[in-house]
Parts: C-alpha cells; structure tokens; sequence
C-alpha cells in the first residue's frame, strides 16, 4: 500500500 | 519508526542547531547562504501547515516546532541582527530558477490535488534543491570554514538516513512514498560530492577548500 496521509514523517 | 528515522530526525536537529549555534557564537553569517536558509524556511513553513489540521504525535509536533523555529531564528539573525556580516556579494544564486519549475512540478506531480497536498509537495522538491546556494556560495569562495562543512554533513547524513529508513519501511510497512523517495534521491545525490570532500579533507584535520 502507497502513502498515506497526514503525512506521518518529518 | 525505526533507528534510521529517529537518527535521521536527529542528524537534521543537529545540522540545524549547529548552524544557528555557529552564527550565534561567533556572531557572524559570513559564509553561510542565506537564500538556502531562507528557501530552508520556506520549506518547513509550507510542509507543517498540517500542525494546524492534525495531529500524529507529541514528538511529531516538537519536532516541527523546533525545526520552524530554528530555521526562522537563523534567517532573523542572517538577514536582520548579524546583516552587516552576511555575505551577500557571494550568495548569488538565482532562487527563482529553483522556485518556479519547483512549484509547477508541485502542481503536476503530486498525489493529490488539493492546497495542503500541493504545499507539503513543494516543500518536498523544494527541499531536495535548497541546498544549492550554499553550494554554489562555497564553490565561488572555494572555501568554508569547518564548522559549516559540520552543518552540511549532518543535513546530508539525514536525508541518507532517511532513505535507508524508507527501504526499511517498504519491507516491514509495505509502506512508500514516491514523491519523498525520488525528490530524496535526488538530494542526496547532490551531498555525494561534499561526502567526499568531508572524508578526504575535513576529517584529516583540513580546511575544506577548493582546487581555484
């Protein structure tokens, strides 16, 4: 699975 | 998160407070960009416009506060209280041939069309080019001074950390974002050149300077 947001890194 | 992630958060502290510690201490800006540290700003100000829509995490959000407040208190300092030793005959880059396609990639490639996703996109291609006027700085000087060379390895130490942390996470997460993949790819493809130089010059106990 791609991304997902709230994107969780800095 | 995993070791690279957290180590790579903390390498990128330590880049950023190096820096304002340097220009603090030593109560001069000379040598260091200020267009990178003001596109640095712009970075950091348009991928945490989510600290006012969500929240992830205590650490999440001291982390994105420190690093906002930190890279604003460096452009302060350069620009307004230290200006007369900023060195802005040298900083010359033209920010606005990284700004424009930047911000029209933003537009075409992102993952979804909306004002947040389009800044927190920017901010991504942005951040992999923001560099390059302090490059380019130290490439017309031939020089930097040591400590701004600690500055620089610690930023690139932390994107390299964060790619290993993304093979990481795609094996263990099935987790990948392209976007922040490639865009940091591409910025730690342009610290290869600095790496060297850091390795063979700088921690042999010399001044990083270039062949004229």
């Amino acid at each position: 699975h791609a991304l997902t947001m709230p994107h969780d890194e800095l | 998160m995993n070791i690279f992630r957290l180590t790579g958060d903390l390498s990128h502290l330590a880049a950023i407070i190096i820096l304002l510690l340097k220009i603090w201490k030593s109560r001069s800006c000379a040598g260091i960009s200020g267009k990178s540290q003001v596109l640095f700003a712009l970075v950091f100000t348009t991928r945490y416009l989510d600290l006012l829509t969500s929240f992830i995490s205590l650490y999440n959000t001291t982390m994105k506060v420190i690093y906002i407040g930190c890279s604003y208190a460096t452009v302060y300092l350069i620009y307004m209280k230290l200006k007369a030793t900023y060195d802005g005959n040298h900083d010359t880059f033209r920010v606005e041939f990284l700004i424009v396609p930047v911000g029209g990639l933003a537009f075409l490639v992102n993952h979804d069309f909306s004002p947040l996703e389009i800044l927190w996109t920017f901010s991504i291609y942005l951040e992999s080019v923001a560099i390059l006027p302090q490059l380019f700085m130290i490439s017309k000087t031939g020089e930097a001074e040591t400590i701004t060379t600690h500055y620089l390895f610690f930023l690139g130490l932390y994107r390299a950390l964060y790619l290993i942390n993304w093979i990481w996470r795609f094996y263990f997460e099935g987790f990948f974002d392209m976007i922040a993949i490639v865009a940091g790819v591409v910025q730690t493809i342009l610290y290869c050149d600095f790496f060297y130089l850091y390795v063979t010059k700088v921690l042999k106990g010399k001044k990083l300077s270039l062949p004229a």
